[in-house]
């Protein structure tokens, strides 16, 4: 049964994109069976896996419509890394979406047929707590927030909270709360020293060690559709992820 | 008449909150009268004017439900400077807002009797082309995207110039492109000087020569609540955001 994690923030700009396409691509390269899930219209995974989202027809739209299959949708980019990809098709969908049945509950659907072939699958979510991350984070069986440490992100932690408590309370009572990531970290600034603290002071419990460095090639590398570990192996933004990503998977049990 | 412009990029943390406080800061101190419009639930313009979203109960959203007045919702944060706030309370509204009768005027017909008491009205846009960004585009005279020199803003300047060519057709013919502003840059990695090599071919015509160098003190200046030129007047940040705005003006004609 996978472990099924949303990256998420309302806050925009946070690096939920490149964490959930670098966590998604160090696990496969470990062997690990993984599903990158696209939930953001925007495409900016699908993307950042090197598809043109000007060429997909068959997203994770048409499995909210019901026109698709999972099979006919996911795109494999290699044995261990599978993605459903979006397009922003989608966001014109979104009040279709409002209107169905049980409409939080439509990836989790998506998903339950396949939960057993992967070992996890991954969400990047859209800067926003509509419709898709509600659909992600009742899909979940735990989420990550990612934020750099900057005061909007801060400030959008508790509205975010309050997300949370409530799709757990109503929707899935067994959504975990796995963890919280810095991104784009400088350290050098007082600035994020300053917001380090305070989330050290906030979640104690749930800050990861390791955090991502601020490093130029996790922006190249998406320009190129690649992972940072094709793109950059030995870049400080590698030894990054990968640090996080050991991190994570430190107290994973395959069930 | 005011000029009303939208700052928008529907792309997560491209600097559009950041570049309509300290637009709107600037041209205050320069004699303007200026109103600020948070379009963002989130509130981070509200926010990076020093208000507390927590606090706040008249906002925008009591003059989309039309509860309240405009008198009774504005906040002036001196002379020349009033802000229309937002709260996280508006996100929960969005449905009925959609539902609305002309549901994509309701910020011009916000606006119009007002129109003449300010010089600048400028909009700050959430991360998204839905139902409150099209309200902005259809309430402006004209409207600046804001990109960071990075891949995927870039990717999302086609699919917004689509949304821009609709809004102009079917609600807002006078609505012009005035240009685009880069932020956030560091010119000293090869990969912003790719993406504004692009941007220029792209948009000889509409591309600022004035850009906006990655500046702690911009981040600094939004968590004490304060334009960069209260905060830190000597600082890149403000040299930038001021040859920038005087570029915005130039072609300033008051009616
Ligand atoms: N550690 C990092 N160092 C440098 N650049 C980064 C880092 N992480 C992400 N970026 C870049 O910053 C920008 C924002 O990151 P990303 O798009 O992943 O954030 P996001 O939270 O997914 O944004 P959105 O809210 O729009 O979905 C991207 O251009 C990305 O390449
Ligand atoms: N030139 C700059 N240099 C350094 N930091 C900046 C600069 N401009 C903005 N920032 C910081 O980057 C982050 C993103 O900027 P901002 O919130 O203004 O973007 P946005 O486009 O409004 O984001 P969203 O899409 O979430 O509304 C903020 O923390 C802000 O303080
Ligand atoms: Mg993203
Ligand atoms: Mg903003």
């Amino acid at each position: 049964m996978a472990r099924v994690v949303s990256f998420i923030i309302q806050k925009g700009g946070c690096g939920k994109t490149t964490t959930t396409a670098n966590t998604a691509a160090y696990l496969a390269r470990q062997g690990f069976k993984v599903l990158a899930v696209d939930m953001d219209p925007q495409g900016n995974l699908t993307q950042h896996f090197g598809y043109d989202t000007d060429q997909l027809d068959d997203t994770i739209l048409k499995l909210f419509l019901n026109q698709k299959r999972f099979p006919e949708v996911v795109l494999k980019r290699s044995p261990n890394l599978h993605l459903l990809p979006n397009t922003i098709e989608t966001a014109g969908y979104e009040l279709t979406i409002y209107k169905s049945l049980a409409k939080e509950f439509l990836l989790r659907d998506i998903l339950h047929p396949i939960i057993n072939d992967y070992d996890f699958i991954l969400i990047d979510c859209p800067p926003n707590l509509g419709i898709f991350s509600l659909n992600a984070l009742v899909a979940s069986t735990e989420f990550i927030l990612v934020v750099s440490p900057e005061f909007f992100p801060m400030r959008a932690i508790k509205p975010f909270y309050d997300t949370y408590l409530m799709v757990k309370k109503k929707l899935n009572h067994t959504l975990q709360f796995k963890g919280v990531l810095m991104t784009m970290c400088d350290f050098r600034t007082r600035h994020s020293q300053e917001v380090r603290k305070v989330l050290e002071k906030n979640f104690p419990h749930k800050l990861y060690k390791s955090y991502i460095r601020n490093n130029v090639s996790l922006k190249e590398a998406s320009s190129v559709g690649q992972s940072i570990f094709e793109y950059d192996p030995q870049s400080p933004g590698a030894f990054d992820y990968q640090n996080f990503v050991e991190e994570f998977i430190r107290d994973y049990e395959p069930v």
